[in-house]
């Protein structure tokens, strides 16, 4: 499975 | 990180540890939704999945774990320590109503079909109705407690403040994340009541109760 992008707000 | 959303991320440190503490101090969680509380974890838990796959800072992650961490202490405190305390009754929000058709949503609409990427999605979406219970519990029961309404002031003030975080790092970044904006003016838009009643009534010193 392609991982999503990480984003970096909480 | 701009000041939007540093002071955003404190403001919901803030609900979180306001809750918590009113819990532990009063022994009680009389007019706390545990219903909402579950949500929130459902929340965190989702969206937080990520620790296990990227590392952004140590900030990020220490407070995606005090995040998550705070939230099933919450649990626990509600629904085991103090559950005689818990009012039951008046929690009767049907999580389901918003459960499943969010999660529905987070699959139809989202920016990959990947898991972990849904769980995000449904996560955002999630968050942005998971106070409800909490307020139709207000609503059932006509009032709620002084320190109940400081932590919805601060939950609520979170997500407004993020709008202007987004807002700053479209200006200055580009960065434009369509889904988490949509969700954060629906999360707004339903404090909005609150924070009129708030204003008008908590900060002149008086208890929040609403006409019968």
């Amino acid at each position: 499975f392609p991982l999503r992008p990480p984003k970096d707000e909480l | 990180m701009n000041i939007f959303r540093l002071t955003g991320d404190l403001s919901h440190l803030a609900a979180i540890i306001i809750l918590l503490l009113k819990i532990w101090k009063s022994r009680s969680c009389a007019g706390i939704s545990g219903k909402s509380q579950i949500l929130f974890a459902i929340v965190f838990t989702a969206r937080y999945l990520d620790l296990l796959t990227s590392f952004i800072s140590v900030y990020n992650t220490s407070m995606k774990v005090i995040y998550i961490g705070c939230a099933y202490a919450t649990v626990y405190l509600i629904y085991a320590k103090f559950r005689a305390t818990y009012d039951g009754n008046h929690d009767s929000f049907r999580v389901e109503f918003l459960v499943v058709p969010v999660g529905g949503l987070a699959v139809l609409i989202n920016h990959t079909f990947s898991p972990l990427e849904i769980l995000w999605t449904f996560s955002i979406y999630l968050e942005s109705v998971a106070i409800l219970p909490q307020l139709f519990m207000i609503s059932k029961t006509g009032e709620a407690e002084t320190i109940t309404t400081h932590y919805l002031f601060c939950l609520g003030m979170y997500r407004t403040l993020y709008l202007f975080n987004w807002v700053w790092r479209f200006y200055f970044e580009g960065f434009f994340d369509m889904i988490a904006i949509v969700a954060g003016l629906v999360q707004t838009v339903l404090y909005c009541d609150f924070f009129y009643l708030y204003v008008t009534k908590v900060l002149k010193g008086k208890k929040l109760s609403l006409p019968a």
